[in-house]
This record gives C-alpha cells, structure tokens and sequence, in this order.
C-alpha cells in the first residue's frame, strides 16, 4: 500500500459524507446503497463512522461530473478515467467525483459503482495507489462483487497505518471484523422458523437458512446434515432469497437481492448476473421463492403475496403478470418463503408450514410443519 | 522517440499519444517538481516515466511502449496520479 506524501488523514472519527449530483445510469437508491457499502467496507477496519448529510457542506461531498468540472482534472468520456478523489483536507479534501459518461452499475454490465467508489474512498480516507495487483488500491478497475466483500489485506494494512484497527472490544484481533468461522446452526425445530430457500440439486434436496444449508435425498428422511453454504457456495456467503433447478439442464439458479448466480452441480458458472434478465419490473428489488414447473416447463417467481410466470423455453417473462398467490393456488396462505416441485406436487413453505398443493386438483392436499423435512 | 511494437504508423502515432497523455496524468509530479523533471540531465522524461510506469505494474521495465505497457495504459481506471502528487 501507499499513503500520500505528508500522510493526510483525518483527525475526527466522525465524517459527514453527502451525494449532491447523481447519475442517470442508476436509480438514487442504487447510487445511495452502493455508496453506503463502500463507505462500510473502510469503516469495518478502522475506527471511522460515516453520518448521511442531505445539505450543505460535507467532509466527502460525492458527485458525478461531466468533462470539465472545475477542479482541474477534467473526466474524459467513456472508459479511460474513472473516478478521482482527494486525499483528506479541508474543502476539497475527500470529496470524491464519478465519471458521468460511464455507465454505472449495481452488476456487472457496466462499471460496478460499489467497486470503484470503494477504491475512491480509500483516497478520500489517505491512501494512494497500490503496487499489489490484489488490493482494492491497484489503479486499473477489477470488479468487486459488493455482496460479502471483505477488505483485501494490503488495504486493510495501509488504512490501519493510518487510523489503526477498529476495536470491536478490548484485546480482540485487529482485522476486520469477519463472521465466526462456524455460524450457529438455527435451531429449526423451533417450530416458528421457515427455510430461506429451497431447491433439488442433482439428486439431492437442499434447504437455506441464514448462513446454513441442509441436505437430503428426497426419499430418504435420514442422514440429514448442515453444511455452512459459505462451504460449498462462498459468492453465496449467507441468506440465500430463492432457489431452483433445472433438471433436464443440469443448472440451478439461486438468488440474492437483485442478483443471481448459475451453477452445474455445486459449481458456479460465472460472475453473478441481475434478475432484469429475467424480465423483472424494476421495482422488484429481490425475490422470496422461485419453482421450476416441469410440466409446462415454467418457473414461478414470488414476490411478496404476488408471482410471476417465467417460460424456460422462450426464455422470457409472460404476459398478464404478476398475479396475486392466493387467487391462484387455493388453501395456500401467507407469503411463500420457498417452493420446490416434487413428482407432480408444488411444496410451498410459508413460515412453519409447508403446503402440498395438487396442480390435477388445484388445491392443497396436506400441510405439515416445514421443520419436518429437515427430520425435525 | 522509445521504440513502439510494429505497429501501422497511424497506430504508432495513436499509441504515442495516448501514453503521453496517459504519462502526463500519472506520472507527472504536478507544481514545483515539475520544474526539477525538466532538468533532469541526459535522461528522456518519457522513457522515465515509462520505466516508472513500468516498475509500478510489475512490468518488465524497457523504457519501451511495448504490448504489455500498452495494455495496461488502454485498461479503465482511476483518475488519481500513481506518483505522489
């Protein structure tokens, strides 16, 4: 790592931060929301707290600029420059500007604004560039997926040269604070507790919860066990929203807020994706429980107490929808927090119950508790 | 003028050009020092700071706009100097 000459940094904890101009490339939530996980990667190391202000001067004031904006380092078009930000310091100092001809993005179809305004910030808090081609401080743009992202060491070292570590409490280890090894497993026969997520995989069933999945073969109620997903699915981390699986193509799909990873097996096939793929309005931020239907080789995607109809075929979203869950599937109730098809019946996980619903009679034929799939 | 990889001459001159600007960005010390970079004796400030470009990413220094120096100048990135400004 590197720190500017003179070592600027700031002599306060507390630091306001403010967006005063935005892009049109994302919406003011997006901006807002990759801005506050950047700030919270730095402040995990150090101990730096970042307070919203909504007016007047900030110690970071945030912006995106056009060519020309008056602190002489003009932007130049798409690609090239990036972003720029001031080392630490008054007026100027810390304010961090974006490229407004670049598109920016929450993914990965364009620049991803979490990844490079998480570099920037690094400026803005005292650190210039890195030699380390892994540090989140190399110069070039490398993309960083937000979700589970963990301060690569060489930043973690040069940023608390500067501030020293963030004290979660007297004594404790000085890195960032990562989550403990070995989650605790939720205790599911609490009977109020409902799965995150369920899917087959291969030959197996599989059943979220937090940081934990379980697995099972479908006939075989025995021989249950949790597995931390970081295990088998690290992109994943913890709280997977929905799952599914393509049996004929040997892919699953699982989502996490608007993103969305495809694997073979337990192998992810490439970065994650948005589920605008899909078709979503983009109001729908993330999905609860997702079914593929092999009959009419449809997935189902729910949405609160609505759902939408995915057609695998056309690979595209159907029309007339999103309908409302109940009209649709009588006797099921609440909101659906899973779903699985299993030789010909939807299995829908509402909270600590599962409804068996008949697609021939179009109704439910049985409801149990949901903790009962996992042997409880 | 340091040796570009063979290249059609309106590629060389765009290349040249490109990694002068890309120089002038990044490795120029603004202010006083730039004074001091000019008098600097025998030495071809652009093939110095090639070389510092170089060093910095790990490249094999030539002094030369070669594949991989190019590569690296045409790659996204971000708008503050690598040289203490």
């Amino acid at each position: 790592y590197r720190l500017f000459p003179g070592e600027p940094k700031w002599k306060k904890n507390m630091l306001t931060y403010r967006i005063s101009k935005y892009t049109p490339s994302m919406r003011p939530a997006e901006v807002d929301k990759a801005v506050e996980m950047a700030l919270r990667a730095w402040s995990s190391a150090v101990p730096l707290n970042f307070v919203r202000t909504h007016a007047g001067e900030a110690d970071i004031m945030i912006s995106f600029e056009s060519g020309d904006h008056g602190d002489s380092y003009p932007f130049d078009g798409p690609r090239g420059t990036l972003a720029h930000a001031f080392a630490p310091g008054e007026g100027l100092g810390g304010d961090t500007h974006f490229d407004n001809a670049e598109k920016w993005t929450m993914g990965t179809n364009g620049f991803n604004l979490f990844t490079v305004a998480a570099h920037e910030f690094g400026h803005a808090l005292g650190l210039a560039h890195s030699t380390d081609p892994s540090a989140l401080m190399y110069p070039t743009y490398k993309y960083q997926h937000p979700f589970g992202f963990r301060l690569p060491k060489d930043d973690v070292k040069g940023i608390q040269a500067l501030y020293g570590p963030r004290k979660t409490f007297p004594g404790k280890p000085t890195m960032p604070h990562v989550p403990s090894h070995k989650p605790s497993i939720p205790d599911l026969c609490d009977s109020s507790s409902s799965f995150d997520a369920v899917t087959m995989l291969g030959k197996e069933l599989l059943f979220f919860k937090d940081r934990i999945f379980w697995r099972r073969q479908v006939h075989l109620p025995s021989g249950i066990r949790p597995s931390t997903i970081t295990s088998s699915f690290p992109q994943l981390m913890s709280n997977v929203d929905a799952a599914y699986d393509v049996a004929e193509r040997g892919i699953a799909f699982f989502f996490k807020g608007p993103h969305y990873w495809i694997t073979r097996g337990f192998q992810m096939q490439g970065p994650p994706r948005t589920i605008y793929d899909f078709g979503f309005p983009r109001h729908v931020q993330r999905i609860d429980a997702a079914v593929y239907l092999k009959e009419p080789q449809k997935t189902l995607f729910f949405v609160g107490d609505e759902y939408y109809s995915f057609d695998e075929r056309k690979r595209k979203m159907e029309k007339d929808y999103p309908k409302t869950t109940e009209e649709e599937f009588s006797g099921v109730s609440g909101q659906i927090d899973a779903a699985v098809e299993l030789n010909g019946y939807i299995y829908f996980f509402s909270g600590p119950k599962t409804f068996k619903y008949d697609t021939e009679k179009e109704d439910v034929v049985s409801v149990v508790k949901s903790s009962s799939w996992v042997g409880c | 003028a340091p040796t570009l990889f063979a290249a059609t001459p309106r590629t060389w001159r765009n290349n040249y050009h490109l990694a002068q600007a890309y120089l002038d960005k990044f490795y120029t010390k603004k202010g006083g020092h730039q004074v001091g970079e000019l008098a600097v004796r025998g030495g071809n400030s652009m093939v110095k700071k090639i070389k510092e470009l170089q060093t910095f990413f790990g490249l094999q220094v030539t002094g030369k706009l070669d594949q991989n120096t190019m590569d690296v100048i045409k790659r996204p990135r971000c708008g503050v100097p690598d040289v203490a400004n």
